[in-house]
């Protein structure tokens, strides 16, 4: 089913794969979610993006926009950046 | 900066490490160097040690792994996560692990040993990542010079709060610190944190410093541990000599090192070697007993009995110090044997202990040790 993601500009879809892998990985409360609880969640994919958003001091949206999606692409430690 | 929930960390302030995998894309010796000076950048900081062990279980087990290792954080190939380190604690606790598909150097083209280790070993000591762009426990890659390097103020301030400033030490009361780095030499309270004979001297140990005192009492003054005993740096358990082995063992922390006079022997060992329970963290004094060739050790208010020629802790201990040496008040600091008598070391009292009377015998100041 196609992601039903709340994003301000076209997003390549790859992008957002990424995007999810990513906040899941790193903002995530709990741990690594399964493939089947992906569509279901958008509600808190936006609550992760606020939290990176807010830990990085980007323009807190809740959506999925360039700079955010830069911030994710950059190499970095696997710790998660909640101190879970 | 953030610590972790619980601020998990190291109980004691010399922690060791171990290589245990190398990467294919930079040399051992590379590696070890970036490691080290990954450690240095923060015991730069803050009153840590780090001693690199080649066999058995360390504190900081190291490796570089790929994809799927185990530890149920896999790796994702070329850049993405490059490393991750767990949180102050037994087993994973301090692993750090980096990814093996990176393309690792020691300077700019690829992903920079140091620059990432040194961020890694901040998880290891049980600092979360930082929201502050300047720091090094910020979560995304951001080269480092590893020469000349200087820990970000928001680190300082993250890796102080959890293990104190240097030198005075967090664990250590805010009370007057000594002006210069010796104690004050003749401080009527001056109480010592080991004593030891070492050949035809007497070794006295206070914090970073040392005297030592030959038969007569010539003039006497402290030097800096690191001089003589690089390992050891400062805040000696225990010590004691094994005169007719030509063997001396220093104990800090749950670690002990074996000398043959100021000769380090090898790496450190844990003092479970003696067969201590593992709820026994550190030795508070030692005394070799010439004469039986027992050691005994004291640990708060119970005292064991190690019997030098089986290697093996006696059978029935521990025992209670009060109830074996009346007299002696206080926690036990250091304890030798001289001339068949044993010293006591409390605070900044003496006790001269006679075996044969099974008493104190005379109490004199700590300080007069050192000729004050």
């Amino acid at each position: 089913a196609p992601l039903r993601f709340t994003w301000s500009q076209p997003i390549d879809w790859k992008d957002i794969y990424t995007a999810k892998q990513y906040l899941d990985k790193y903002y995530s409360d709990r741990g690594p979610v399964r493939v089947a609880e992906m569509v279901a969640d958008d509600v808190s994919m936006s609550r992760k993006i606020r939290k990176m958003q807010k830990f990085y001091g980007l323009q807190v949206t809740g959506k999925l926009d360039q700079s955010t999606l830069a911030v994710m692409k950059k190499p970095r430690c696997g710790m998660p950046d909640l101190a879970n | 900066y953030h610590v972790f929930p619980g601020e998990p960390k190291w109980q004691k302030s010399t922690l060791t490490y171990r290589i245990t995998k190398y990467t294919t894309s930079l040399s051992a010796q590379d590696v070890d160097r970036a490691v080290e000076l990954g450690l240095k950048a923060w015991s730069a900081a803050a009153p840590l040690n780090f001693v690199k062990t080649t066999q058995g279980e360390a504190d900081i087990m190291i490796s570089f792994e790929s994809g799927d290792h185990g530890d149920s954080y896999p790796f994702d190939g070329p850049r993405g996560t490059l490393a991750h380190a767990f949180a102050p604690g037994e087993g994973l606790g301090g692993d750090t692990h980096f990814d093996n598909a990176e393309r690792w150097t020691t300077g700019k083209n690829g992903f920079n040993l140091f620059t990432v280790a040194a961020h890694e070993f901040g998880h290891a000591l049980g600092l979360g990542h930082s929201s502050d762009p300047s720091a090094l426990m910020y979560p995304t890659y951001r080269y480092q010079h590893p020469v000349g390097f200087q820990l970000p103020q928001d680190d300082v301030k993250g890796i102080q709060a959890l293990y104190g400033t240097k030198g005075t030490g967090k664990e250590k009361p805010a009370g007057p610190q000594q002006p210069s780095n010796n104690p004050d030499q003749c401080d009527p309270n001056l109480s010592f944190d080991a004593v030891t004979v070492l050949g035809n001297e007497l070794l006295l140990f206070k914090e970073r410093s040392f005297w030592r005192r030959h038969a007569q009492l010539a003039n006497i003054w402290p030097s800096p541990i690191a001089s003589s005993f690089p390992q050891l740096m400062s805040n000696v358990d225990a010590a004691y000599e094994v005169a007719e082995r030509g063997t001396a063992y220093f104990f800090k922390g749950p670690h002990y090192w074996t000398t043959r006079g100021l000769q380090t022997q090898g790496l450190p060992r844990t003092i479970y070697d003696f067969g201590f329970p593992r709820h026994v963290q550190k030795i508070d004094a030692a005394v070799h007993l010439k004469n039986s060739r027992k050691t005994l050790f004291f640990v708060g208010d119970d005292y064991y009995s190690y019997d030098e020629t089986r290697r093996a802790m006696e059978d029935d201990y521990p025992k209670s110090i009060d109830d074996e040496f009346p007299g002696v008040e206080g926690n036990i600091d250091a304890a030798v044997e001289v001339n068949g008598f044993i010293y006591f070391f409390s605070g900044p009292k003496a006790y001269k202990y006679d075996t044969e009377k099974e008493d104190v015998v005379n109490i004199v100041k700590s300080s007069s040790w050192i000729g004050c």
